[in-house]
């Protein structure tokens, strides 16, 4: 079990991520959501290390950074989901899927996974209504045809975090 | 106030 001590988000999120990674790694996503709870400016910090990770040209790289966002969105709570509702963030998923930026050269599997995660947030968090004009734009350009079917187990329900701490 | 300010700077990407 490898410590938090003097781990940075950028070093939880590297590990997270890693390409050579055989599989979704959880102690370094665990990790990544715990050090976003412990600092002050965790949530806009991490957003921004998370944006240029799914806009990684290694398909591995960016679905294991999704993978991340959508276990701190689970995990980090309303400072996280606000960072998250910000165009600011959104716009670097936006051009993930758009072809106008980078659409044409990211894999199916990534943009439909983006796609679905931002559906599922518009139903998930209907206070954060830029998550909605994100998604509504995204449908009258065409890019979403369709809602997707989100599977009931990737559905944000907020939930406890895996490891509840004794303060 | 500089929360508003960056509420006015967070614009949706031109499409």
């Amino acid at each position: 079990m490898a410590e938090a001590e003097g781990e940075s988000l950028e070093s939880w999120l590297n590990k997270a991520t890693n390409p050579c990674n055989r599989q979704e790694d959880w102690e370094y996503i665990i990790g990544f959501c715990d050090q976003i709870n412990k600092e002050l400016e965790g949530p806009q910090i991490a957003v921004r290390l998370l944006a240029h990770k799914i806009q990684s040209p290694q398909e591995w790289e960016a679905v294991q950074a999704l993978t991340v966002l959508e276990a701190c969105m689970k995990n980090c709570g309303r400072r996280f989901h606000n960072e998250v509702g910000k165009f600011r963030f959104l716009n670097e998923l936006i051009k993930v899927v758009s072809p106008k930026y980078l659409g044409d050269r990211v894999s199916e599997k990534v943009k439909t996974k983006v796609i679905e995660l931002l559906y599922s947030w518009t139903l998930a968090l209907p206070e954060e209504s830029k998550i909605k004009d994100a998604y509504h734009m995204l449908k009258r350009q065409g890019i979403v045809h369709s809602d997707p079917q989100i599977p009931a187990d990737r559905t944000l329900i907020p939930s406890p975090p895996p490891r509840p701490k004794n303060p | 106030l500089g929360e508003e300010s960056e509420e006015r700077d967070d614009h949706l990407l031109p499409m």
